[in-house]
């Protein structure tokens, strides 16, 4: 059965689309098959693989409101070994169309629980959350065997994390008891500022080993890629994000017990 | 009365904080006073402006579910002519609060409406506003003249705006036919990429005059300032995200006709 991580962080622009989406493709590129569901209403992890508006007809509002087959729902991407479910607007409705519903917590957990067949295919599959603690977000959280943590090596990142960390708390204390955190990586570093030193210094001292060694540059090529609707790996492979992106899922693999 | 401006963008981490921070500091010294009301769960703003968690005892929390008295829940801060009104985590549970009372879009408006006589001390009111299209920010969009978009100055950025048009529309048509865009502000623009330019033009083909003259530089010390618990202004008021924000302020007065 593949590993269910939930990519979340309610700050807004840490970098958990670009994480996702890096992340995803290093793990395909290391042989892992891997499945992103791109659960933020703004699309943006859809876009950045090149999946175009016209072509989500059907997308991951249906697989966690109807329960939609994986295979009506996902796409292939141009990276092999990278499928993604890709989201649309029509998800931020979804809070209000499953408010009152029994359960609405566990939509995706059992969307995904119900299909383990078409899933044993993939080794990892990775869920880009929107930046809010939200019913998607719960949602995410909720079907995810563990949670992995940008943070932006900025002050008012450091700010959010005892907000998630409590969320968390009450999503294992409710709905599933199992949730771990994967880990927490630093992101848009820059070694020359002060402030990532500080903030890294921070996390490293509250955080400890929950804090991956590999830590991602800030590296405009990171930005540049999504417009080309690649994932870094093929759009620069030799820039200081993609040899990051590699580091970091070299890591996740050894954790893991895998090599 | 003041004008009642949405900082708003549901695209994360863009600069709305950054810039109902230093907007307002920047308004304040030019003798305008101006009031931030914080309504992002995350409290970025009061952080900003140094209000501290044990000071947020009454909240925008209760400006926007009780219609609390200004008196009652806005706070000086050390800025001169600027004052906030702060923001707790308590604000993620009003969309459940109110999501089945009648007239939920308009609480805010209503909360404010009912005290005009308080308000007319201000000449500006600023709503920061979370990285979402949720009923906190429908209902800064409801209680505000105008909305002010900062854009970042990257690929993502760009994506999101036709769905945050779309919401204004949405808004137009329903509870607030007033509302205009008071404008759309490049930030962390950097001249020397390539994406920042790309994203400049575009944005001022399609939007025309609809975007500021201003821009704001990506601007290491906008980054440190909070931490101190300081605007720009007073943090390094030399530095270029301080000229910038000045000279916005300048701009914002002149299309109000007042300079
Ligand atoms: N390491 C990096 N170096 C430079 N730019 C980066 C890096 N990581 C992300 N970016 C850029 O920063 C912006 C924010 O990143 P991204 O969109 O991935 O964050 P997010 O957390 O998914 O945002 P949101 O909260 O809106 O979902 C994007 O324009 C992205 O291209
Ligand atoms: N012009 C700038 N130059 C450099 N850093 C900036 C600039 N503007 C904002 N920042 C930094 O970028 C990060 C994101 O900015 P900010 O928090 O203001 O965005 P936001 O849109 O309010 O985020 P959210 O979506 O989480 O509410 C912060 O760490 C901030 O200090
Ligand atoms: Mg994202
Ligand atoms: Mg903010």
């Amino acid at each position: 059965q593949p590993k269910i991580i939930a990519v979340s962080n309610q700050k807004g622009g840490v970098g958990k689309t670009t994480t996702a989406i890096n992340l995803g493709a290093a793990l395909a590129e290391a042989g892992c098959k891997t499945l992103i569901i791109d659960l933020d209403p703004q699309g943006n992890a859809s876009t950045g693989l090149g999946v175009s508006h016209t072509d989500r007809g059907t997308s991951s509002y249906d697989l966690l409101v109807d329960g939609a087959a994986l295979a009506d729902v996902s796409h292939a991407c141009d990276v092999a070994g990278l499928n993604i479910v890709p989201a649309t607007a029509d998800l931020s409705s979804a809070d209000v169309e499953l408010a009152d519903k029994s359960g609405r917590v566990g939509f995706l957990r059992k969307a995904l629980r119900d299909q383990m067949g078409e899933l044993a295919d993939y080794q990892f599959v990775l869920i880009d959350c929107p930046p809010s603690l939200n019913l998607l977000t719960i949602n995410a959280m909720v079907a995810a065997d563990s949670i992995l943590v940008p943070l932006q090596s900025e002050f008012f990142a450091l700010e959010g994390l005892s907000q998630l960390m409590l969320t968390l708390r009450e999503v294992r204390q409710g709905a599933n008891p199992d949730l771990r955190i994967e880990g927490i990586v630093l992101t848009m570093y820059d070694k020359r500022n002060n402030l990532s030193l500080q903030v890294e210094e921070d996390a490293r001292e509250n955080l400890g080993d929950l804090v991956f060694k590999t830590v991602i540059p800030r590296n405009v090529r990171l930005s540049e890629a999504p417009s080309f609707a690649k994932p870094i790996l093929d759009y620069d492979k030799n820039s200081a994000g993609a040899v990051a992106y590699r580091a970091l899922a070299a890591e996740l693999l050894a954790l893991n017990g895998q090599t």
